[in-house]
C-alpha cells in the first residue's frame, strides 16, 4: 500500500483511497499493454511451472541493465562481468557486454523441435533446432545473436576423444534425403569439456527476419576425430530430456531502426 | 506594452480591492513546502494487475507523479524554468489571462521490463519516459 504515500509518508489529497475496481483495473491493463506495444495479454506456456535456461539467461541480463539504470555509473560494466558464472548460463564477453549496452531489446527463443531425430546407421546423426522469429517487431534490427547449447561429460564410449560440433544452416528440406545445408561454423572440443557452448548465427538471424521463408532452422553434427558421427546425446550436449536449465536457446540483440508513435486509443 | 506594464507596476503595489487581481507578492508563504511543485511518489504494480505468470521482472515499478503549485515565489527546489518565474509575476499581475506554471515532469527515466510473449519466447526491453525522476514549474 505505499502507492498511497507522498514523499512524506502522508495521504496525497488528490489520491485515490481504495483499490481499483474491475473496470479500472482493466483500463490501466488495456494502457499498459499499449505502452508496451502488445496487441493482448501474452498467455504463455511455462512446462513444470519453473524457468529454463533462457528466462534464467536473460533475468541475468535484465538484472545486469536494472542497476546500470539504478546507478548510472560507467563502473557497472565491471559488475556485469563479475557476475560471470560456471553455475549457470555463460553471460556475454566483452563484445556482447556492448551490445547489451546498446540494445532496446534482447529476446531468446525456445527450440521447437520437439524430439531428436532416430536415424539409421548409415545417415549422419544430427540434432534440428528450429525457432519462431515471427513476433520480432517490425523495425528492429538484429546486432547480435547467439546459438547457445549445454555440453556436460559425453558418454563413457567416446570419452577420451576429440569432437568436432558442426553448426550448419538449413538451406532447402527434401522429403526423401537429407537437407542442403550451409556450414556455418565448426569446433574442436574435448568430450570431457562441460558447461555452455556459444555460436554467433548473426547473418543467419538476419536473413530469416528479412525472408523468413528461408527459416527452415538448424542442425548441429558431431563427429569423432576418426569421423564417426555420434548422436548429440553421446556427445553430452543436452537436449529435451535434459535440465531445465540447460535446454537449448537462441538470444538476440536488437537495435530500433525506425520511431514508432503509438497512436491514441 | 509600457502602458500596460505601468498600469500592473502600480496595482501590484497598491492594495487590492474586491479581489480582482488575486492576492499580492507578500501573501504567498515560498517556504509552504507541502502545496509547493514537487514529486509524489507513486507505485505500480504488475502482479496486483494480476500478470505475474507472464511479466519476469519487475513485480512493479515506482513511477511517481508531480502535483503541487507554482506559485510566485518559486522556490530554487522547485526546478522553474526562466520562463515560468516570470510567468509566475505575470499570472499575479493577470490571472484571468494567464495562467500559473505547470507542475510536470522535468526528467524522466526508462524502465526494462522482461516478459513472455504467446510462444513463451522471453524479451527483454526497455521502456523510455516511464519514470518521474524529478518535477518543475515550467
Amino acid at each position: 500500500s505505499n502507492y498511497l504515500f507522498d514523499g512524506n509518508n502522508e495521504v496525497h489529497p488528490s489520491f485515490i483511497h481504495r483499490r481499483l475496481r474491475t473496470h479500472e483495473k482493466r483500463e490501466m491493463q488495456k494502457e499498459i499493454l499499449s505502452i508496451l506495444g502488445l496487441p493482448h495479454r501474452p498467455r504463455p506456456h511455462l512446462s513444470h511451472g519453473k524457468y529454463n535456461s533462457a528466462p534464467l539467461f536473460m533475468l541475468d541480463l535484465y538484472n545486469t541493465i536494472s542497476s546500470e539504470e539504478k546507478n548510472e555509473v560507467e563502473g557497472m560494466l565491471e559488475q556485469y562481468q563479475s557476475m560471470y558464472t560456471t553455475q549457470g548460463p555463460r553471460l556475454a564477453k566483452h563484445q556482447e557486454n556492448a551490445f547489451l549496452n546498446d540494445a532496446d531489446m534482447v529476446m531468446s527463443f525456445v527450440n521447437l523441435v520437439e524430439y531428436d531425430r532416430e536415424l539409421s546407421p548409415h545417415r549422419m546423426h544430427h540434432k534440428e533446432f528450429k525457432f519462431n522469429l515471427s513476433q520480432i517487431p517490425e523495425g528492429e534490427a538484429v546486432t547480435a545473436s547467439e546459438l547457445r547449447l549445454y555440453k556436460e561429460c559425453a558418454n563413457q564410449v567416446v570419452i577420451n576423444e576429440t569432437l568436432l560440433l558442426s553448426v550448419y544452416q538449413v538451406v532447402q528440406e527434401h522429403p526423401n534425403r537429407e537437407a542442403d545445408l550451409f556450414l556455418l561454423e565448426s569446433r574442436r572440443l574435448w568430450a570431457a569439456e562441460e558447461g555452455w557452448l556459444e555460436f554467433d548465427i548473426l547473418a543467419t538471424s538476419n536473413l530469416w527476419v528479412m525472408s523468413p521463408h528461408y527459416n527452415l532452422g538448424l542442425q548441429i553434427r558431431v563427429e569423432t576425430s576418426s569421423g564417426r558421427s555420434i548422436s548429440s546425446k553421446e556427445a553430452g550436449l543436452v537436449g529435451r530430456d535434459g535440465g531445465l536449465e540447460k535446454q537449448p536457446f537462441m538470444v538476440a540483440f536488437f537495435k530500433v531502426s525506425e520511431v514508432h508513435i503509438r497512436t491514441a486509443r | 506594452s509600457t502602458n500596460k506594464r505601468n498600469k500592473n507596476r502600480n496595482r501590484a503595489t497598491q492594495p487590492q480591492e474586491g479581489g480582482s487581481r488575486g492576492p499580492s507578492p507578500a501573501d504567498y508563504n515560498s517556504s509552504d513546502h507541502n502545496t509547493a511543485c514537487r514529486r509524489h511518489e507513486l507505485y505500480v504494480s504488475f502482479r496486483e494487475l494480476g500478470w505475474q505468470d507472464w511479466i519476469i521482472a519487475p513485480e512493479g515499478y515506482a513511477a511517481n507523479y508531480c502535483g503541487g503549485e507554482c506559485v510566485f515565489p518559486l522556490n530554487a527546489h522547485m526546478n522553474a524554468t526562466n520562463h515560468a518565474i516570470v510567468q509566475t509575476l505575470v499570472h499575479l499581475m493577470n490571472p484571468e489571462n494567464v495562467p500559473k506554471p505547470c507542475c510536470a515532469a522535468t526528467k524522466l527515466h526508462a524502465i526494462s521490463v522482461l516478459y513472455f510473449d504467446d510462444n513463451s519466447n522471453v524479451i527483454l526491453k526497455k521502456y523510455k519516459n516511464m519514470v518521474v525522476r524529478a518535477c518543475g514549474c515550467h
